[in-house]
C-alpha cells in the first residue's frame, strides 16, 4: 500500500513546495504512482504545476469537508505519466476556521479517512503542508506516516526545528503513534558562508543518520519551474536541482526496503 | 501620535522578521523610539534579538489574552537606545484556537486595543506577522495604520500577492478602514537571474511608486546576524545589508512628513 509522506515545516520558505512538487515528479519518473496533496491555502503546488482551479471545480476544501468526493478532485499531471495532483485553492483558509467550529468530532483525522481508501491505488502519496502547525498542518500530520522536514543551514530554521520536534512528540502521543521522521532535507544549500557549515553540523549532530546523503543545493533553476508550470526535471533536466532532487528520489526508493 | 506599520505577507520565508528588526533597530539610530511587537508563535524577532523569554514572563500571549498589562511585558533591547521589544513566545500558538472560541467579543481587536494607550509613547510601532491570513496575522492588520509588503522576486511570490490584496481589502472593508500600503519591498534581491528582472517588472507596473526606491540585496551578513542576537547594524554596519536597511529607514523618516 502506498507511503504517506508529509512534507512539513511551519517555518517559511524553507522549500516545502518546491520539495513536494520535485520528490513527487522524480518518482513518477521512476515509475511510482504518485499522489501530491496539496493542504496550503497558498495553493502553490498546484500552481506550481501549472493547474488552473476553477470556481466549480472540488479542491482539497471540498473533499476535506466532505462537500466532494476525493476521486472526483484528484487530476492527473498530464506531462507525467504517474503523478496525479489534489489541488488546493484559496477558499481552504475557510477550511480552518470551519473544522474548529466542532462540525466534526474528529477535525484531525478527516484528510488520513478522505486518503484511506486511495491508499492500495498509489504507491507514493506526498502532502504539502502550509508554513503553520494549525489544523491544516495537523491534518497532513496524522494522514502520514512519515514526515520529511526540509530544513535551511540558517539561524531561523534552526530555532524553528525545536518547535516543530514538540509538535510532532504531541501528535505522536494523541493523534498519530504510528508517525516517524521520513527524513531532514538541507535545502538552498550553499557552501560557502560560515553560517552554513554551523548550522549543518548541528543539524547532523542532532539528527545523524535520519539527515539525507542528498543535498539540494541552491539553484535558479528550481526558481524558475514554477513559472513555466512544470517540476525541474521537466523544465532543465540537466541542472544541479533536478540532478539533486533525482539523486533524493532514489534514496528514498532505496528505503523502501 | 506613533505609526503603526504592520511588516505581513503570507508567502514564507520572504524576510518579514529580518524587515521588522532591522527597521525597527535603523529607525533607533535615527533616534526614533520604537516598539517592535512581535505576534508570530515561531518569536523570530524576539530570538533574533537575543531575548530569552521565561515560563513566567509575559508576552504578547499573556497581553493579548488579557492576562497581563503591555507595560509589564515590554522589554527594552539594551544595545540600542530607543528600541523596545514586545516579545513572543511559543504559547502563542495556543491563542489562534482561544481567540476563536468565543470568549472575546472582536478577538481581531485585541492587539489594537492593548497597543491603544502606547502610541503616545513610540514614534513607531512595528508588527512581525507570521506567514498566515489567520487571526494573529488579522489582529496585526487591524492595529496597523499601514502595511508594508516584503517580496521575493520569484514566481511564488508573485503568486500570494493576489491573495494578500484580497485580503488587505477585506480588512478595509469590514475591521480597519484607514488601513493603507505603506510600501512594497523588494527582498533577498539578486540582479543575475532573468526571473529577478521578469518578476521585479511585475511588481513595480502594478504597484507603480508604492515599491520602495530601496531594494534589499541578498545578503549572507544578514542571515547571520540573529544568530548573534543583534541587528545588522550593530553586526557588520559596512555590510550590504545594513546599508539597505538604514537607507529604507531614511525613505520611511523622509515619508513621515
Ligand atoms: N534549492 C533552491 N534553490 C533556489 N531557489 C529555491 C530552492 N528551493 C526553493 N526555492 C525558491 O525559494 C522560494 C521558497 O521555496 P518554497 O516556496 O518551496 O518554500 P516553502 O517552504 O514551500 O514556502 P511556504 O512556507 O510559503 O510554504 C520559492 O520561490 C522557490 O522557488
Ligand atoms: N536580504 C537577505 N539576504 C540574505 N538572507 C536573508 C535576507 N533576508 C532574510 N534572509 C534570511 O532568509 C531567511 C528568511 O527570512 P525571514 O525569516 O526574515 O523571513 P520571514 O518572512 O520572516 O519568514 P516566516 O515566513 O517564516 O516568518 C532567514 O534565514 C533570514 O536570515
Ligand atoms: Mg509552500
Ligand atoms: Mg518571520
Amino acid at each position: 500500500a502506498g507511503k504517506v509522506i508529509a512534507i512539513a515545516n511551519q517555518k517559511g520558505g524553507v522549500g516545502k513546495t518546491t520539495t513536494a512538487v520535485n520528490i513527487g515528479a522524480s518518482l513518477a519518473v521512476a515509475e511510482r504512482k504518485v499522489l501530491l496533496v496539496d493542504i496550503d491555502p497558498q495553493a502553490n503546488a498546484t500552481t506550481g504545476l501549472g493547474i488552473k482551479v476553477s470556481k466549480t471545480q472540488p479542491t482539497t476544501y471540498e473533499v476535506l469537508l466532505g462537500l466532494a468526493d476525493i476521486n472526483d478532485a484528484v487530476v492527473p499531471y498530464p506531462e507525467l505519466k504517474g503523478l496525479f495532483v489534489l489541488p488546493s485553492h484559496i477558499r481552504l483558509v475557510g477550511a480552518q476556521v470551519e473544522l474548529r467550529r466542532g462540525s466534526f468530532e474528529k477535525p484531525e483525522f478527516l484528510l488520513r479517512e478522505r486518503l484511506q481508501n486511495l491508499r492500495e491505488e498509489y504507491d507514493y502519496i506526498i502532502i504539502d503542508c502550509p508554513p503553520s502547525l494549525g489544523i491544516l498542518t495537523i491534518n497532513g500530520l496524522v494522514a502520514a506516516k512519515t514526515v520529511l522536514i526540509p530544513i535551511q543551514c540558517e539561524y531561523y530554521s534552526l530555532e524553528g526545528l525545536g518547535q516543530l520536534l514538540m509538535t510532532l512528540n504531541r501528535i505522536r502521543k494523541t493523534l498519530n503513534p504510528r508517525l516517524r521522521i521520513e527524513g531532514v532535507l538541507l535545502t538552498m544549500y550553499d557552501p560557502r558562508p560560515n553560517l552554513t557549515k554551523q548550522v549543518e553540523q548541528q543539524i547532523r549532530s542532532y539528527f545523524g543518520h535520519k539527515v539525507y546523503k542528498t543535498v539540494i543545493h541552491r539553484n535558479v533553476r528550481l526558481a524558475e519551474a514554477p513559472s513555466f508550470g512544470k517540476p525541474v526535471i521537466l523544465y532543465d533536466i540537466s541542472s544541479k536541482g533536478a540532478q539533486n532532487y533525482l539523486s533524493l528520489a532514489q534514496e528514498i526508493i532505496d528505503g523502501e526496503g
